[in-house]
């Protein structure tokens, strides 16, 4: 279980720095055992350096920086162990939009292994996607789903506030 | 291995019959502030055996079921059906088509069923054992996870670290 | 302190109980104290139903739905001691379209007596301020401000790409 | 009682001084991930005595001081001053404008000014004690703040109250 853990732990270092750069256009990131003679007990330290900016601990880098960190690594360990499909909660709060364009981008590149379900309210995400569910209640409390787009949509009609029609 | 479609009735607020079918490529789904977006996110976790009923957000598992509106009585049960394309035989059984349906009734009894035929909880988490698509993997990932992988709760990284492996 | 306290829950209850139904245009919410006979010590339990919906705990509410109760609360707070300013980090990140509007009308409100500064990446939000500025990095790792707007701004040229040109 | 304008210079990402004048109305700043709107609202913070490092994301005190960039060296002092308008008299004090400057040197050594006369921090928080705008108040709300309002924690919430009281 050791070898297996640390071998998929190397694994994971490597997509993560590789990935990190990519969200970040630049600027690095590693991942490290905090005690290596451990390694199914020891904690995992996360440092990282935006482009151009100083190495700094993750607790002062900004939301939007936490969460594109947090993606990376997440998808860091799909690589290793892809998932046949992912169901991802509006992850995409935090990000602006060059951000979130960047994060599409790599759900795109994972696309013929994976199926992603994105659950949003950023019309970014809503317009990249192929498919789009509108979910509503015209009764009280009662979930009615609408489909709104299969591949062929106009993306400039979509807003939360259509589907309610 | 797909998921192709996902059958909800009397799950938390889909009091009536919901069909979601999943297309390859990525999916969105949007829609005002709780009408039951994330209950969608639920109703797949528990129909993959998720037995924690806090990562359901409840404090105790009848809470799942349809409890009514001002306009609806409740319901005696809840019924989840998952139907997944087995195409590349990614789970240990020889059907291609795999339907797992899970219900709970107001009694606290539970049916599980796997294409149909009664089985138990266990035998639905060792369909999905090692595929990366338990209820507890990473497939399925909410807004807070993503804040937990990267804050000190160094255990929480861990867990996803482990699922990989 | 004690009947200081008591007077101030007093107040904030009533205040709460009023801008929750006006938040969720309908439905009903309370706050109380789980031993009334040690208000110092006790702790403050929130109970809410959304128009419609039954009577459910917090933690079963949608992300935005908590949000807003939040919300509700902490506005309640500020109507019995009022804040000559507030600032606000991205706190409209979980709300849909129609309730950043209703939120955005209660700062409107509350604009006579506080000075409120919304940090945001809503573009609703946006359009709704008096006064814009724009933070951006033209060089790496240094914050440099531009004022975009002081209350004469066209809102539909605002998006954030065009504050780093 | 308002703030009229908030001088940055050498405060986390604030390597080139920053004024930002704040206008009656809602003031929304918008902007890129990174570049420094969550640090607006540090620098606030921290000007009206914050001590708690945690409270400005970081593990200790020195780290809030401009570290350097790959093109700009770190500097050596952090300088924040806030001026406010005291019309209403709401601030114990005769000004009608008040200027509060807090500065940090790398050695260690803090200063601090109450319209440009040095005075020690106890003054700073004198001045604010019990207007709802000390370092602690609710008037400056970050996103997690909001999550902690509804979550379990009942001590947030009853802090929240006995600020009110
Ligand atoms: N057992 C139940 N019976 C009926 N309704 C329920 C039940 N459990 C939860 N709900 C309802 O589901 C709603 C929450 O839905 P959900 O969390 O899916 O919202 P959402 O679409 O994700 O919204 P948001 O955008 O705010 O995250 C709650 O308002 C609650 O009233
Ligand atoms: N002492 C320091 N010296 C230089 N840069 C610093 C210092 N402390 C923090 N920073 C930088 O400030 C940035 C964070 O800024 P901030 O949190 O204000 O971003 P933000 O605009 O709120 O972004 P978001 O939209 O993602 O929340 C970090 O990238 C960090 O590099
Ligand atoms: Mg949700
Ligand atoms: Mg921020």
């Amino acid at each position: 279980a050791k070898e297996l853990f640390e071998a998929t732990f190397a694994q994971v270092k490597i997509n993560f720095k590789k990935l990190f750069t990519e969200l970040f256009t630049g600027g690095e990131a590693d991942i490290f055992l905090t005690d290596p003679s451990d390694p199914l007990e020891s904690d995992i330290e996360i440092i990282a350096r935006p482009r151009g900016k100083k190495l700094i601990s993750i607790t002062m880098m900004s939301g939007g920086e936490r969460a594109l960190t947090a993606i990376s690594l997440l998808f860091s360990l799909y690589m290793v162990k892809p998932s046949p499909f992912c169901i991802l909660d509006e992850i995409d709060a935090p990000l602006d939009d060059a951000n979130c364009r960047r994060f599409l981008k790599i759900i795109d590149t994972f696309s013929n292994q994976t199926q992603f379900i994105l659950i949003t309210h950023n019309k970014i995400t809503m317009e990249a996607s192929h498919n789009l569910y509108g979910v509503t209640m015209e009764q009280f409390g009662v979930t009615k789903l609408v489909g709104v787009k299969f591949s062929e949509f106009e993306p400039d009609n979509v807003s939360e506030s259509t589907l309610i029609i | 291995m797909n998921l192709k479609k996902l059958e909800i009735l009397g799950f938390k607020s889909f009091a009536n019959k919901t069909v979601i079918d999943f297309s390859r490529g990525m999916t969105a789904i949007v829609g005002p502030n709780g009408c039951g977006k994330t209950n969608i996110l639920d109703a797949l976790r528990w129909v993959l055996g998720e037995q924690k009923v806090s990562m359901l957000r409840g404090s105790k598992m009848e809470e799942i079921i349809f409890n009514g509106t001002r306009d609806m009585k409740p319901l005696g049960m809840s019924e989840v059906t998952l139907t997944l394309d087995n195409d590349k035989g990614v789970l240990p059984t020889e059907y291609t088509t795999v339907q797992i349906t899970r219900r709970l009734f107001r009694s606290g009894e539970s049916e599980y069923l796997i294409n149909k035929v009664p089985c138990r909880l266990k035998d639905i988490n060792d369909l999905f054992f090692d595929t990366g698509m338990g209820a507890h993997s990473y497939s399925v990932i909410q807004q807070d996870m993503i804040e937990a992988v990267i804050s000190d709760k160094a255990e929480e990284r861990r867990f996803l670290f482990e699922e990989a492996a």
